[in-house]
């Protein structure tokens, strides 16, 4: 489904160029659960950033189901990514002037479902978070915790074919992380929906079945795991 | 030096007042190092911002080095927090358009410091996050673990007298949250600096000496611990 050979990544500096991918290459076939983890700075939101279309490489290429996603334009990258993927943001990227509920709601429209199954489905998916009483908060209104199971909910609510979470536990208690790991798990087996997860705490990249380790840009270990 | 009775915090909602706090009353000695716990949306962030004097009890006293609180005027409470309190705010509070040197060399100039003298101490808070060469990228040019190591050397920087941080290593690795960990005890050992950080992570908390647990707006458990 995901395969990507020798990505690279440039971002340009006062300095220079600096090189935050270095050539990855790996391949994540259907309905994977896969952890990525690797020091701060060490390129895992930026991988994250060119799996789910929301950056182009500066270098290699990044087939998704086949296709070379180099060669799409913004408008078809734009369709593919609204149809196929689920981003759960590092920095949450909640829209400030909207409600949990309409937050989450967003993705449904865009998928053209109607107004009154939208609301449905996104309280759904808010109560399956444990968010059910505070669909009517905006994000100011909503602790750190809230705002990032608020950007989960959003990621899921199209049942989506792949996920990508970029630290989603990062601002959850223990029993709030088992709640989230439990739901991501459930989605994978029962809907065979593929998951890309990074975090830095080992007892959530358990629940994975592969863990990729990231260092300076490069993928320094690729190992198959036992779900825990 | 912080001594709160009975403090409650209410929040007006569409559906009625929601008690985010409902009485908490404590006292913490100058150069404690306490952790605080508890669940998601349990009130931990709410209790951070009035002891930070970010914002104000809706009932309850609170005072801070015999002083109370709110009888202050909002002048005299922005005085007082730029002299005396760091904080490091759980979702990093930078200012975008500023370089990383820049967010953290900021409460050095409103204590008065000069130019040259600010940078240098700035750049080695920075070195000191492990941040040294990335002095001069903005917030936008730095990873989530980055922006919260600029985040956490701007609230040290002027050495205040307490420290409030705020989920600090929800963004890092085990490697990066030692050394950020190792940095806090350190200035809490040798310059005596108070220290109050709320995490959810067990080993983090193991670096305090005292644990307070929240839920539903309420302290449940306060316990001395040995630190690991
Ligand atoms: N402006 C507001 N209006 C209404 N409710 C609010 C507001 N701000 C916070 N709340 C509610 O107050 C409760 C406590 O919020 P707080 O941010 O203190 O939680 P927290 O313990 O820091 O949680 P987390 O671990 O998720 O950061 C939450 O249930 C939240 O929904
Ligand atoms: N726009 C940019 N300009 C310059 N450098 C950048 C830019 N964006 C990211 N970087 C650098 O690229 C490197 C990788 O960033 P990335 O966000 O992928 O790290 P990460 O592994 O997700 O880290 P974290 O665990 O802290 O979130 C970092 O060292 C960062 O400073
Ligand atoms: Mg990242
Ligand atoms: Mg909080």
């Amino acid at each position: 489904l995901i395969e990507v050979e020798n990505l690279e990544k440039d971002y340009p500096t006062g300095a220079g160029v600096f090189q935050a991918l270095r050539g990855v290459s790996l391949r994540i076939a259907e309905g994977e659960f896969v952890a990525i983890m690797g020091a701060s700075g060490s390129g895992k939101s930026t991988f994250m950033n060119l799996l789910g279309c929301l950056d182009r490489p500066t270098r290699g290429s990044y087939h998704l189901d086949g296709q070379d996603v180099g060669r799409l334009s913004s408008d078809q990258l734009a369709a593919l990514r609204n149809r196929e993927i689920g981003f759960v943001f590092q920095g949450f990227n909640l829209l400030p002037k909207l409600t949990a509920l309409d937050n989450v709601a967003l993705p449904l429209m865009y998928a053209g479902i109607g107004r009154e199954a939208r609301r449905r489905q996104a309280q759904a998916m808010l109560e399956r978070v444990g968010l059910g009483e505070r669909s009517h908060h905006t994000p100011l209104q909503l602790s750190g915790g809230q705002q990032q199971r608020v950007a989960i909910a959003r990621a899921l609510a199209t049942r989506p074919r792949i996920i990508f979470a970029d630290e989603p536990t990062g601002n959850l208690d223990s029993e709030t992380s088992r709640q989230v790991m439990d739901l991501f798990s459930q989605l994978n087996r029962e809907e065979g929906i593929t998951l890309v997860l990074v975090t830095h705490e080992a007892d959530i990249a358990a629940y994975a079945r592969r863990c990729i380790r990231f260092q300076d840009g490069r993928v320094i270990e690729d190992v198959a795991q036992a779900e825990v």
